[in-house]
């Protein structure tokens, strides 16, 4: 019946209470509410259909296996969840407190040394500092690519940090590579632990990603990534590619 | 007569004490702990645009007397026993053993922290499962 969103079980009635609650008292037991979740205000306005796009349906998934975890009576065949977590992202799961996620924007990285990649950037200044991270990964889709001859075609798919060097010029860092074949359609995760340390620790130094697509079978040739159906930019909500960082609190807990 | 009178009184003041006994039991069974329902609604708050799980905190809370015998209560320890009899042989010096949750679960929350980042947050030790004497 209560339209103040608490209720409590005490013996009283409850519409006797609400009447008690000015709109004051009402707000104050809110803020204490969000400051006890770590949201001392509201985030901006967000947009309409959200969980349409690929990284809050992912923190969806894993949401509901955590509460899967948690109610033991209900057992895991239950779940109808759909999310492939490997035994690394499983444990990085049970060891973070905190696991966020961020869309990439393309358009902030300026011009770039490179010829058929995709620029990837993702704004990790919400990360505390104080948070320790135990992972990070860039995930991105695979669906099929336009030359599908040979599905068993192999291709290395690299992810290279952008870096500053001394002179200014902009170099790429190697971070992580995987192989996958021409066929294979489904998420792929590349390592990106290293990169988002270095983001939360020098946020400056952010220059975002570089995506390279080669065959293993000509590491020189490079390829565009949608040529074997790597999805970057313009992609459909629910394929766009995605940055998942595992942190865990530190222990200092704030004074109230 | 003044006999009669003193039994009718007896009887009266027998049934009153009786009455008032079984109003106390009433009172301290109300009263003694146990697990209350506390439950902050989000969607009722207008959070749900932002918060994208759960649908509400689950939290409940402690509340209510451990008073003697423990064994009443719900999973007292047994420094409970030791504390409620210093508390008796000294009242108001020593305080009666607490009630307090003796299991918490955690909670998850899953929010928007701007338009395209999201947050799963867990948080340790926040949902009260059960209640004792401490």
């Amino acid at each position: 019946c209560s339209r103040s969103g608490i209720y409590i079980d005490n013996g009283f009635d409850q519409t006797a209470i609400e009447r008690t609650m000015t709109r004051d008292e009402k707000r104050e037991m809110e803020l204490e509410i969000l400051s006890l979740l770590g949201l001392p205000k509201r985030p901006r306005t967000i947009s309409k259909n959200p969980l349409k796009r690929s990284a809050p349906r992912f923190l969806l998934d894993i949401y509901k296996t955590l509460m899967d975890a948690d109610n033991e009576d209900d057992q895991r065949a239950k779940r109808s969840v759909d999310v492939y977590l490997s035994g690394e992202e499983q444990n990085q799961i049970d060891e973070s407190d905190i696991i966020m996620t961020f869309e990439s924007a393309n358009d902030h990285v300026p011009n770039v040394r490179h010829e058929r990649g995709k620029r990837l950037w993702f704004n990790a200044s919400d990360v505390p500092v104080a948070e320790d991270v135990v992972g990070a990964e860039l995930r991105i889709y695979k669906g099929n690519g336009k030359d599908m001859k040979n599905v068993d075609a192999v291709y290395t798919i690299t992810v290279y940090q952008l870096i500053k060097t001394d002179e200014g010029d902009k170099e790429l860092e190697y971070i992580s590579a995987t192989n996958v074949t021409a066929g294979f359609t489904g998420w792929i995760s590349l390592n990106l632990t290293r990169c988002l340390a270095t983001w939360v620790a020098f946020p400056n130094l952010n220059k975002g990603l570089y995506l390279s697509v080669h065959p293993v079978s000509r590491p020189g040739h490079e390829v565009r990534p949608e040529d074997i159906g790597v999805v970057t930019v313009k992609a459909e909500d629910e394929q766009q590619p995605f940055m998942v960082a595992f942190l865990r609190a530190a222990n200092n807990i704030k004074p109230r | 007569v003044t006999r009669e009178t003193r039994t009718k009184k007896d009887t009266f003041n027998s049934v009153m004490t009786g009455y008032s006994k079984v109003k106390n039991e009433r009172q301290d069974l109300r009263r003694s702990c146990r697990i209350e329902t506390l439950y902050i609604n989000f969607k009722d708050l207008s959070w749900t645009d932002w918060i994208i799980a759960p649908d509400g905190y689950p939290a409940f809370y402690c509340a209510g007397e451990c008073n003697f015998p423990l064994n009443a209560h719900m999973n007292a320890t047994n420094h409970a026993i030791v504390q409620t009899l210093v508390h008796l042989m000294n009242p108001l010096r020593f305080p009666k053993p607490c009630c307090a949750p003796t299991r918490l679960n955690p909670i998850s929350v899953l929010y928007y922290l701007d338009d395209h980042n999201v947050i799963l947050k867990k948080y340790k030790k926040m949902v009260v499962k059960s209640c004792g004497c401490h």
